[in-house]
């Protein structure tokens, strides 16, 4: 039968930063063939097609973003497989090679991490569970 | 390939979306 793709409303302008995005208008439809953990959906757009941030977008059917796992508070073990120095308040930094507790893994790509006393906002893409045997 | 997600973290998200989260 024919495949049939979720559609999601631009919530704000987003301007591509890479080749393989695209640009999008507060107010436009799009239909999401992937959702990628690190917060980056590929969405076909009229004729166009590419990679946008999740969290620019929200689901037709409702505002609710319903699709976002609960926080564990307890925590996960993971590792950083990448430096990020936090740029807002809200972010926190790590070196590459640390081990971090993430307690809210969120659709947009941007997880809660905790680290001793201090927990913010950290790219997942530069994460892997520890224990995982998966090359990066 | 096109199909190779960016290598760059997304974006925060926009001021809109963040207020919903509260």
């Amino acid at each position: 039968g024919p495949i049939i793709l979720e559609t999601y409303r631009v919530v704000a302008d987003f301007v591509k930063t890479s080749k393989n995005e695209i640009n999008l208008h507060s107010g436009d439809l799009v239909e999401i063939v992937e959702k990628s953990q690190n917060g980056w959906w590929f969405c076909q757009c009229e004729s166009k097609h590419g990679w946008v941030p999740a969290s620019y977008l929200e689901p037709l059917d409702g505002p609710e973003e319903a699709e976002d796992v609960e926080p564990n508070y307890e925590g996960e073990l993971y590792i950083t497989i990448n430096a990020y120095k936090a740029e807002q308040e809200d972010e926190i930094s790590l070196d590459m090679g640390e081990t971090t507790e993430v307690i809210h893994k969120l659709l947009d790509g941007w997880w809660v991490a905790r680290k001793g006393e201090e927990v913010g906002y950290f790219p997942s893409m530069y994460l892997q569970k520890c224990g995982k045997k998966e090359k990066y | 390939s096109i199909k190779n997600p960016p290598q760059n973290p997304p974006p925060r998200p926009p001021p809109e979306m963040r207020r919903k989260r509260v």
